[in-house]
């Protein structure tokens, strides 16, 4: 049958949702043996963050779609859980094949890190239920005003941080569709092209930063 | 993700971009 915007769109929910069968939106088994192994136990400000993330998600979503769509925003945010903790587990993984450790009690006692990496896999399922109205240049659904960088204003999250997880996450979820990596490419080039410069960028103080540490690569010329 | 350019060497992940060990 032809494929129209509609069952693209459906496509795409659908794939996503499939992909997510057989995840939880709790920590997995494995997950919880790295949470062991660190030097102080996450588990616990994990399981807290996200409660009070997931609070932040549903009433903003509930602002900007509609009080009667609470429960929209619920199953969304369980779909985002989902991926974020399965892709949790596939950056751990890759990380104790590449570092040759199991002890990330840095990495996972960042707040920063488990922010940005449950933002970027809800941007991926707000952007799955959204797509086939938004590449259409369709408006019709009062969802397209969640499309990124909303999800960074819900978090107070710096876009750089984001920024910081989107390559890792791509490598650590194969089965992210291709129009999904378009998308998160296009997120990436709208921080580092304007949202990144806001006057509030931890962009500016590593800047600062590299300046003091002496003479190491060289900057290209503004105009550049 | 082959039309994705990735930036990061082989060598750096996820650790190193959050400053950790």
């Amino acid at each position: 049958p032809p494929q129209t915007p509609i069952r693209a769109a459906m496509n795409s929910i659908q794939q996503l949702r499939g992909g997510l069968t057989s995840a939880s939106d709790q920590p997995s088994g494995n997950l919880i043996v790295y949470f062991k192994n660190c030097t102080v136990d996450p588990s616990e400000e994990i399981t807290k963050r996200v409660g009070q993330l997931g609070q932040i998600f549903c009433q903003k979503f509930a602002e900007a779609v509609g009080q009667r769509c609470e429960g929209l925003g619920k199953t969304r945010f369980t779909l985002g859980v989902q991926l974020h903790y399965k892709v949790m587990e596939s950056m751990l993984k890759s990380e104790e094949k590449r570092l040759s450790v199991q002890n990330f009690s840095k990495l996972l006692n960042n707040a920063t890190f488990h922010t940005s990496l449950l933002a970027s896999a809800l941007e991926v399922v707000l952007a799955t239920y959204v797509g086939g109205s938004l590449k259409n240049g369709g408006s019709e659904s009062p969802e397209t005003d969640l499309c990124f960088p909303w999800i960074l204003d819900v978090f107070q999250l710096h876009a750089f941080d984001f920024y910081k997880v989107i390559e890792s996450f791509i490598k650590a979820e194969p089965t992210l569709k291709h129009d999904m990596i378009e998308h998160l490419g296009r997120c990436e080039h709208q921080i580092m092209e304007s949202i990144a410069w806001k006057a509030d960028s931890p962009l500016f103080e590593l800047l600062r930063q590299s300046r003091e540490e002496g003479p190491g690569e060289q900057a290209e010329p503004p105009a550049t | 993700s082959q039309d994705y350019h990735f930036g990061l060497e082989d060598h750096e992940g996820i650790s190193e971009l959050f400053d950790c060990d």
